[in-house]
């Protein structure tokens, strides 16, 4: 069975896609200090990362009634501390953007090394 | 995730991949989704990353993130990454790095220190491939000439392990995929998306290989599955960039 797709055929036609799944176009101005050059992106999408911080917040709740992002809020700062530049300064400078606690935005940049497992 | 790069018959490189995350986090039973999935997809952007305002290189990010998953630099390579899962992952570096070992590099920071740094994409397969790593990772690394093309396989703590597995070596001659499993290995029963991809890919056939060639196949079940956030086209030779969100209606795998 796994020799096909579960369809049992390939896709056609797809392309182009309608236009309202196309995703937001914007500048990342490297020339900034990197404490200000994420702040209009996450500054005008800062909802759709309180969505997400809630999301993962809600599903950790439920083994860690609320005790993991106590942890997470105050131990991930330190890590920020120690990642090497211009990276600590990025997350401090989108921590302070949106008013998310460091070690959440933190928490969001290590996903993928936390995740390997 | 998938990653893939195809030749057309002219030696044009279209690069094109599909990020999928959030297994296992949070199941909605109603709707027959992904929590997290479902919530990282509305902070899916384009970026165009720029000194002295021109552009060094194009990227796709979800919101708040400041590494690099799938990016561009015009006229010279892109750069994709899937997940290596390993149980010597990333945890146990993390776990090091509080100890006060930093001698290994965050994956998200290496990518992006690749797409700003590199000049030509043997630099980038150099640095991606000697760096000591954080986690373990998959790169996917395309050029901007026939034949370059290659997946990267790292273990973590390590600089001198890489696999680079090239598209000459991968006995398809005009295309290389990558999911999430090792290439010298089969892919497990229960998450085989690499055979059903090549079997698309080969029903395409290298005279079809293009952007919405790559989008069909990127749209088809398994490689389009619930945990799939959004589709990102890449041809270099041009500096084109196009990135769609992906919903997965029912019936639809849930990875």
């Amino acid at each position: 069975e796994s020799q096909l797709p579960p369809t049992g055929k390939c896709k056609n036609g797809a392309y182009p896609p309608e236009s309202s799944r196309k995703v937001p176009k914007y500048v990342i101005n490297l020339d900034l200090p990197p404490e200000q050059r994420w702040t209009k992106l996450v500054t005008e999408n800062k909802q759709g990362l309180y969505n997400l911080l809630a999301a993962i917040r809600n599903l950790t709740n439920v083994i860690f009634h609320g005790k993991l992002f106590i942890l997470i809020d105050k131990y991930m700062p330190l890590i920020v501390n120690t990642l090497p530049y211009p990276f600590g300064e990025e997350i401090a400078g989108i921590a302070n953007a949106t008013g998310i606690p460091m070690g959440e935005v933190a928490l969001f940049n290590l996903f993928y090394e936390i995740f390997t497992v | 995730c998938t990653s893939v790069i195809v030749e057309d018959t002219s030696g044009v490189l279209y690069h094109a991949r599909n990020l999928d995350f959030g297994l296992f986090l949070g199941w909605d039973f109603m709707n027959h989704t992904w929590l997290v999935t479902e919530a990282l997809r509305p902070i899916v952007v384009e970026l165009d990353y720029q000194r002295q305002g021109k552009t060094l290189f194009r990227g796709v990010n979800f919101v708040g993130y400041v590494g690099i998953l799938t990016a561009m630099k015009p006229n010279l390579f892109s750069l994709t990454m899937d997940e290596r899962f390993n149980l010597n992952g990333g945890f146990i570096g993390i776990i090091e790095w509080l100890l006060g070992d930093h001698s290994t590099t965050w994956m998200g920071f290496l990518t992006r220190q690749v797409m700003e740094n590199a000049t030509s994409y043997t630099v980038a397969q150099k640095m991606l491939a000697t760096t000591k790593l954080l986690a373990p990772a998959y790169f996917i690394l395309g050029g901007n000439k026939s034949g370059e093309a290659c997946v990267i396989t790292r273990d973590r703590g390590s600089n001198t392990d890489a696999d680079i597995w090239t598209m000459a070596d991968s006995g398809n001659e005009w295309f290389i995929l990558e999911t999430n499993y090792d290439h010298w290995k089969k892919p497990p029963f229960f998450d085989d998306r690499r055979t059903p991809a090549i079997k698309c890919l080969n029903q395409m056939g290298q005279k079809n290989a293009s952007v919405s060639g790559l989008f069909n196949l990127l749209s088809t079940q398994p490689n389009l599955n619930k945990l799939t956030t959004y589709t990102a086209l890449m041809q270099v030779n041009i500096n084109k960039m196009e990135t769609y969100l992906q919903y997965c209606s029912d019936p639809c795998w849930p990875w």
